[in-house]
């Protein structure tokens, strides 16, 4: 599982 | 991407043009707080670093080393520019780095998603952009004349991250509906920090005043 979706944020 | 991050990455970038605007075109930073454009150097620097590990678009790529090299640039001005830094107000510009870098790094040590080196130092710069507004907003409230780039440059500062708290939400029912405690309740006190300031941002701007915060 990727650690953090939010990692293709800013 | 949907319609409010990419609306709160321009909300940003566009905070970080204005400031440059400033400091270019009057060769003044008064207003602007050193200590919180240091914190962001090194929000941007220690979240980055997946820039050499991983590769997830053009537009991420550009962003990040836009928001890097803008952010470095800005405290060169402040520190070394002959003109700009003799207008820097560092007599009222005293919060200490120290105070809010350390707790976060340690929350950091204490809660995060993974423990590995990346992974802490992303964490550490989510709490860390969370409170670095801080000195910033001390600074506005002792300065008696907030001019208007100033007062627009932090009102799209703290509109950036309402935004991505928006999109946290579309995410979270368009997509993988996962959970993301850290970001989320960070962006969260974030977005809380500026409420004092949106509320007098506004209500000199509905009634055609000059922004000013109460001591």
């Amino acid at each position: 599982e990727e650690p953090s979706s939010v990692k293709d944020e800013l | 991407m949907n319609v409010f991050r990419l609306a709160g990455d321009m909300t940003h970038l566009l905070s970080i043009i204005i400031l440059l605007l400033k400091i270019r075109a009057t060769k003044s930073c008064t207003g602007i707080s050193l200590k919180t454009q240091e914190l962001y150097v090194i929000v941007f620097l220690t979240r980055y670093l997946d820039l050499f590990t991983k590769y997830i678009s053009f537009y991420n790529t550009t962003m990040k080393l836009v928001f890097l090299g803008t952010s470095i640039s800005i405290v060169w001005y402040m520190r070394y520019h002959k003109v700009v830094k003799q207008t820097y107000n560092k007599d009222q510009d005293t919060f200490r780095h120290y105070f809010l870098a350390i707790p976060c790094f340690l929350l950091a040590l204490l809660i995060h998603h993974e423990f590995t080196v990346i992974e802490v130092l992303w964490t550490f710069s989510i709490y860390l952009e969370a409170v670095a507004i801080l000195p910033q907003l001390v600074l506005l409230q002792r300065s008696r004349n907030i001019d208007n780039l100033t007062g627009n440059y932090v009102f799209l500062l703290g509109a950036y991250r309402a935004l991505y708290l928006v999109n946290w939400v579309y995410r979270y029912f368009t997509e993988n509906h996962l959970v993301r405690w850290i970001p989320w309740l960070s962006g969260l006190v974030q977005t809380t920090l500026y409420a004092d300031f949106f509320y007098y941002y506004i209500k000199s701007w509905k009634n055609n005043e000059k922004l000013q915060l109460p001591a």
